[in-house]
């Protein structure tokens, strides 16, 4: 039942250009993967702003469109208003915590630092020790990064508590029970019967087409993110070959080969959205003169876009508070390391002036 | 992503 421990040791050249590797392959994947969920947002935002699918679900006027029905619920059961009312009352808190270790691990560097220097002065020469200043320059130089760090998450938060208070207001409402989120919807005298015409077919047909281009992105994202390939072995061989590794030309030509059919994929999707869309918007042109609008219709569809956007929002929201929570968690976790470093170095310098002290006090 | 990422601070002493 052995087990080598050195079996994944590899050359350190082979370990530095699976980084750059790695690195490489990250920024392939998030930009797919951001072009997607940027084309996604883009396609709910016009959606949203179109009034649809509410606007052909709403027959009667007065009662609430199934769309926007089941936009309620499930924000609902994603943990409604008191879920993200939850995580951004806890990132103050999170980020003062974060602070506050790297605080005391920088304040017992200087601490040690004082009284190091204070024996250099009493003792001159004699005090025979490297200068705590220049063993501290490591450690320092990394809490200043961990502290940019916390500067650019404060910006961070900032953005999300911006967004929360613009769009919690209709969050609210859309998290409310139907019996109370009906009476928020002004009503309106039932539209002109559409049902049959033409461009109400034709609308529906296209949403249809924009969902389906919408759930084939979450199976190509969940293919791109799966795509894995162990580079370990070419870069062995390489190695062993040429007795250097050509990093870029093998990664490059690998990385083509993994995702290449992919970016085909992703623009692909990207262009039939914009086509849909674009479809969209004209058969909308068409659907709108239709319909009467009067200044009920009017108000109710306004309300009606308002709470289609607030599913939105709140899905974004939702999304930032998770990605800053685990953010200052995982930040919480390196910080005490860094901890652990300073404390540790501290206590070495503490045992070994009080050696030198004895020495000296007994020469 | 809005956060900042952490890979940076995470990278071991060996790889300096």
């Amino acid at each position: 039942k052995f087990t080598d421990l050195f079996e994944k040791m590899v050359p350190l050249a082979v370990q530095q250009s699976m980084t750059v590797y790695n690195s490489r392959k990250a920024e392939i994947v998030n930009r797919l993967i951001g072009q997607m969920r940027e084309a996604t947002n883009l396609s709910n935002g016009v959606l949203a702003s179109l009034n649809l699918p509410a606007a052909l679900e709403d027959l009667s006027g007065d009662s609430i469109p199934q769309s926007i029905l089941e936009k309620s619920r499930a924000i609902i059961q994603q943990g409604g208003l008191q879920s993200i009312d939850q995580l951004i009352k806890d990132l103050p808190e999170l980020l003062q915590r974060n602070r506050e270790i790297l605080d005391e691990s920088l304040r017992i560097l200087d601490e040690e630092e004082a009284t190091d220097n204070d024996l250099r002065n009493k003792f001159g020469q004699r005090w025979q020790r490297t200068a705590s200043n220049d063993l501290y320059k490591p450690l320092r130089t990394e809490g200043g990064n961990v502290r940019n760090v916390l500067d650019k998450a404060v910006q961070a938060d900032i953005v999300v508590k911006q967004r929360y208070g613009t769009h919690r207001e209709m969050i609210a409402l859309l998290c409310k029970p139907e019996a109370e989120l009906n009476a928020a919807i002004p009503s309106a005298n039932p539209a002109k019967t559409l049902q049959g015409s033409e461009v109400v077919s034709v609308l529906r047909a296209l949403l249809a087409n924009i969902n389906k281009v919408k759930m084939e992105r979450e199976k190509l994202e969940n293919d791109i993110k799966s795509a894995q390939f162990d580079m370990t072995s070419k870069f062995l061989t390489a190695l062993a070959q040429d007795g250097a590794i050509n990093e870029e030309a093998i990664s490059v030509t690998e990385l083509d080969n993994i995702y290449g059919g992919y970016t085909q994929k992703v623009l692909q999707s990207l262009k039939s959205q914009e086509e849909i869309l674009g479809n969209i918007q004209n058969s909308h042109q068409e659907f709108s003169t239709m319909r009467q609008s009067n200044a009920d219709a009017n108000q109710r569809e306004e309300m009606l876009k308002k709470l289609a956007a607030a599913h939105d929002s709140y899905v974004e929201l939702s999304s930032n508070l998770k990605e800053g929570t685990k953010f200052y968690n995982e930040l919480t976790e390196i910080l005490l390391k860094f901890q652990n470093k300073c404390s540790d170095i501290v206590f070495a310098r503490k045992t070994e002036r009080d050696e030198l002290l004895k020495d000296l006090q007994q020469s | 992503s809005l956060y900042p990422s952490l890979e940076d601070l995470k990278v071991d002493k060996v790889m300096k």
